[in-house]
């Protein structure tokens, strides 16, 4: 799966994610990635692409939930991704996200042994990583 | 309000043994579609116009799994699916099971732009992506040898891996298996698991 969320300098959020899906899957199979919700979130305050064990975002509609818990218990953009990170994959379930916030912030987070992202600000932060 | 920010992924899951030169590809594809981004941004593109720009770029690259290099079904072929959302209204637009459509990405943009609907799938999907025009490409376009040597792999694990007892012979799972069990995604040995 591949992913990139973006904010310009208005605050104005979007998010998108793309996929094969999963190798050896059954024909017909739907993974988070095309549940709006689930892979893939953006509204006034965040937007959010996941990528992982689909079944386990689709479980925990990991997107969404990231901005909720902004929404409704004002949380920032760390503490939230920390938080769905962290309480919404239940089983086990490995996953990662990105994330970024209206007020500009950028946030990745996940729980899998390594994830393939990169991240940069205007202000001339710019960052590429796999491991921890 | 800051500044502008922008993230991508390549997916979740990477094996800790990933040789070194394919980590150093991965981080060049990244750094370079993060730069696409970054220009894109600086000339005042909208976010939404950014998101399909740098994922257009993603999915027609190899490596990661998506577009041109996505996983495989059990049959062999390629099933996409891909959605995007533009914060601005909660606009979005998904789709599934796409077989031909060179840039899903770009198809679930034109159900959010061109259709009454949110989310378009299989045979719906692929005859919306003729009605717009967009670029069709044969199903083989997007598979590559990586992949059928992985699906290969991945038949084979999921009707051995549960007998660590018998050992694969020329494949690096069998010298993992034997002595650790591995590390799982998804029910496969992290070793053949395309990142989803």
């Amino acid at each position: 799966t591949v992913g990139c969320v973006v904010v310009d300098g208005q605050g104005r959020c979007a998010a998108g994610t793309s996929t094969g899906g999963l190798m050896n899957k059954m024909s017909g199979r739907i993974g988070d990635s095309p549940l709006i919700g689930s892979g893939t979130y953006a509204c006034d305050v965040c937007a959010v692409s996941c990528t992982g064990e689909g079944e386990a975002i689709i479980r925990g509609t990991l997107a969404r939930d990231v901005a909720a818990v902004m929404e409704y218990k004002g949380l920032g953009l760390q503490e939230a991704v920390d938080f769905v990170i962290e309480r919404r994959l239940d089983g086990g379930g490995q996953a990662g996200l990105i994330a970024v916030s209206s007020k500009g912030e950028v946030v990745c987070g996940f729980n899998s042994v390594g994830m393939f992202r990169g991240c940069a600000t205007e202000d001339g932060f710019m960052e590429v990583g796999i491991w921890d | 309000m800051g500044g502008w920010a922008i993230a991508v992924h390549g997916g979740a899951g990477v094996d800790p043994n990933l040789p070194l030169e394919r980590q150093e590809e991965a981080r060049q594809l990244l750094t370079r579609c993060l730069n696409i981004g970054i220009s894109a941004l600086r000339s005042s593109l909208s976010p939404i116009d950014v998101v399909e720009l740098v994922i257009r770029e993603l999915e027609s690259d190899p490596l990661f799994n998506s577009g041109r290099g996505s996983a495989l079904t059990a049959k062999g072929t390629v099933e996409m699916e891909a959605s995007i959302m533009d914060g601005v209204g909660r606009r979005c637009g998904a789709v599934s099971g796409l077989t031909t459509v060179k840039n899903p990405i770009s198809l679930a943009r034109l159900v959010m732009d061109k259709s009454p609907h949110s989310y378009l799938a299989f045979s719906g999907a692929e005859e919306f992506a003729k009605q717009q025009g967009v670029e069709m490409v044969d199903n083989d376009y997007f598979i590559t040898e990586d992949n059928l040597g992985m699906l290969k792999l991945a038949k084979e694990a999921n009707s051995i891996i549960f007998d660590y007892r018998i050992p694969l012979t020329g494949s690096d799972i069998c010298e993992k298996a034997a002595d650790a069990p591995p590390l799982m995604m998804n029910g496969l040995p992290i070793s053949v698991y395309a990142q989803e």
